[in-house]
């Protein structure tokens, strides 16, 4: 995080805002809600109390506009800047100005109004962009479903006011550091030639141009996609990935998700219903054999015939000796598979049904 | 973040208007107008472009190349990510 040069602060915590007027994107109740819930995230972590005023000057003032509106920061037409707020202060000082040739929702169209404004306000109470891509106060606008200060949000504004005088110090979501050798994944798999790390709401990934690992919100791709998800792997020669979470499943084909899902694994694959979440799963791309690990047990599924194999499910100390008896995550890459177990990864040549190398779970990152 | 397959990291040297206007807005670039290609002190332009991909974490090569334009046109806040 970063705190505004000269260290702005409100010395009177208690402060005022007003709406001086309303985008016609929304109704007001809209637009009151989408402003209320952003102060109260603040409001949350810190000892700050926010509450609107109706007329006069409050210390916060909001306002849709556009084109040049006279502060010295002119907006630019639809996109590009979308809105900008001062620094503690007098005068225009807090104030909040929204880009009224934007299209303002209150859902994942863009732009959503609670999570620019949750922004806005980070400003208005003296914190500056972060370069943390999980943060709110995050430069560039990405919507990941759900509007929530990160840890590194909270640090930055109880840098300035302390902490809430909540007796449970809230804390938000840290942004996996993609070299921290403590680092554990949710799923994994390949996708046209690439490979994909997941965890959390995010997902990391390796590909040929770039020697740097893209770190980004799965929302970025697939909006409608949950949040930590349980499993993932590809069929290649469908052109489709599947993601698991809980007992159910979505698929999609690039960047769309297929039509009609999610759906539930055990009309689609044939799972018994003690089965409620899938660890891990990898599909073979030569025989068509898709691999589920379920705790100490694993399926193998027939691609082709569309259903189990039968004597399945085996130990997965069986089935695939050395790895332990429960996997995280797993992929398929020239021919070997590769199991991750906490902050392990196996190496493991499924035809000789051996180990072949013992690394780190981040290896892939060039770290 | 880029479709699959990643596009190239070839840079299209027609995006200088963007690269301009972004430094200009969020990075301080004085430039009162002049183009970017024409700028007497190129070096200004590849030191703001460093500060920038430093900042979103990209290679920090000096050059508009695509990642830095793909985070260029982002939409994003209108306060800049240096200090004034």
């Amino acid at each position: 995080f970063v705190l505004t040069p000269g260290n702005p602060r409100w010395e009177n915590t208690n402060l005022t805002y007003r709406i001086e007027n309303y985008t016609p994107d929304l109704s007001r109740a809209a637009v009151d809600q989408a402003i209320e819930k952003a102060f109260q995230l603040w409001r949350n972590v810190t000892p700050l109390t926010f509450t609107k005023v109706s007329e006069g000057q409050a210390d916060i003032m909001i306002s849709f506009v556009r084109g040049d509106h006279r502060d010295n920061y002119p907006f630019d037409g639809p996109g590009g800047t979308l809105a900008h707020a001062f620094q503690p202060g007098a005068g225009i000082g807090g104030d909040a100005h929204f880009d009224d040739d934007e299209r303002w929702t209150t859902d994942f169209q863009n732009y959503n109004l609670y999570r620019v404004a949750a922004h806005e306000f980070g400003h208005s109470l003296g914190l500056s962009h972060s370069t943390d891509i999980g943060a709110l106060m995050y430069p560039s606008y990405i919507f990941s479903g759900d509007v929530q200060l990160s840890q590194d949000d909270i640090d930055g504004i109880q840098a300035i006011y302390g902490p809430s005088q909540n007796p449970i110090q809230p804390t938000g979501p840290q942004t996996p550091e993609v070299c921290d050798s403590k680092l554990t994944f949710d799923a994994i798999t390949t996708i046209r030639g690439e490979m994909m790390f997941f965890k959390d709401r995010f997902y990391m990934r390796t590909n040929p141009f770039y020697p740097e690992v893209e770190l980004n919100f799965i929302s970025v791709f697939w909006p409608h996609l949950p949040n930590g998800l349980h499993a993932a792997y590809e069929v290649a020669d469908r052109d489709e990935v599947r993601f698991f979470k809980g007992n159910k499943y979505w698929a999609v084909k690039g960047q769309d998700v297929l039509y009609g899902y999610p759906r539930d694994i055990y009309r689609s694959f044939g799972f018994p219903r003690t089965v409620k979440s899938i660890d891990a799963a990898v599909s073979e791309e030569d025989t068509g054999k898709t691999y589920f690990f379920v705790a100490n047990k694993c399926w193998r599924y027939d691609e082709y015939k569309q259903s189990m194999d039968a004597g399945y499910p085996k130990m997965i100390a069986e089935e695939f000796p050395g790895i332990g008896d429960k996997v995280d995550a797993v992929f398929q890459k020239g021919g070997f598979f590769y199991f991750f177990r906490g902050t392990r990864q196996y190496k493991f040549d499924p035809k000789t049904k051996r180990i072949l190398t013992l690394l780190k779970a981040n290896s892939w990152f060039n770290c | 973040s880029h479709g699959f397959p990643a596009a190239t990291s070839e840079t299209q040297e027609q995006d200088v208007e963007t690269v301009q206007k972004y430094l200009e807005n969020y990075y301080n670039l004085n430039s009162n107008g002049k183009k970017v290609e024409r700028q007497r002190n190129g070096g200004l332009i590849t030191e703001k472009l460093k500060q920038m991909q430093k900042f979103f974490g990209l290679r920090v090569t000096g050059k508009p190349d695509a990642e830095t334009l793909n985070v260029m046109k982002q939409p994003r806040c209108g306060v800049p990510d240096v200090a004034q």
